[in-house]
């Protein structure tokens, strides 16, 4: 799986 | 930030603000479903769990604390106001919403981007968020005249993940390809939940006549 993505989106 | 998301997030917004403004000033939640209300009480709760220990952005922050006062307060509404409640649809709002908060459970314990608790529970938001909206659409085929606020409301949270597809896809090339496959495809499943709903509302409104699902 992708790397763990940034969680910066409501 | 993108103009995309911005969109999408003010859309969002908008569809909630319409719904209390429904409640409130109608004092009525009639057509409205409480078991996808209370669904995505569920998806703010387990999604939003870094609010107090990851700080992003003032916009972020306040925007979460919105998303869940607002979201809480129409389930508060529709269980305990004593006008409003009288106006639930209980007889008609039968979906099992458990029956899609489990699987969607067990597939965050299957398909995870890495097995901690916030990530898990993360990721659970996000795949039940994609199947929330099905009790209330299920209510609106139901309810033989739906009112414009509730129409206007639907269609709101429909193309607020919308605008997030398109948001993802202007990330993806834009910030060096990022590959985030588990909201993607659950936002387009979320999204095409929505196909015939949008189909019939926007056939309604060309025709300027009431809007009304098949059964």
């Amino acid at each position: 799986s992708s790397s763990k993505d940034v969680k910066d989106e409501l | 930030m993108n103009v995309f998301r911005l969109a999408g997030d003010m859309t969002h917004l908008l569809s909630i603000i319409i719904l209390l403004l429904k409640i409130r000033a109608t004092k009525s939640c009639t057509g409205i479903s409480l078991k996808t209300q209370e669904l995505y009480v569920i998806v703010f709760l387990t999604r939003y769990l870094d609010l107090f220990t990851k700080y992003i952005s003032f916009y972020n922050t306040t925007m979460k604390l919105v998303f869940l006062g607002t979201s809480i307060s129409i389930v508060w509404y529709m269980r305990y106001h004593k006008v409003v409640k009288q106006t639930y649809n209980k007889d008609q709002d039968t979906f099992r919403h458990y029956f899609l908060a489990i699987p969607c459970f067990l597939l965050a314990l299957l398909i995870h981007h890495e097995f901690t608790v916030i990530e898990v529970l993360w990721t659970f938001s996000i795949y039940l968020e994609a199947v929330a909206i099905l009790p209330q659409l299920v209510l609106l085929q139901r309810s033989r005249n739906i009112d414009n606020l509730t129409g206007n409301y639907v269609f709101l949270l429909g193309a607020y993940r919308a605008l997030y597809l398109v948001n993802w896809v202007y990330r993806y090339f834009t910030e060096n390809h990022l590959v985030r496959w588990i909201p993607w495809l659950s936002g387009l499943v979320q999204t095409t939940l929505y196909a015939d709903f949008f189909y019939y509302y926007i056939k309604s409104w060309k025709n300027n006549e009431k809007l009304q699902l098949p059964a």
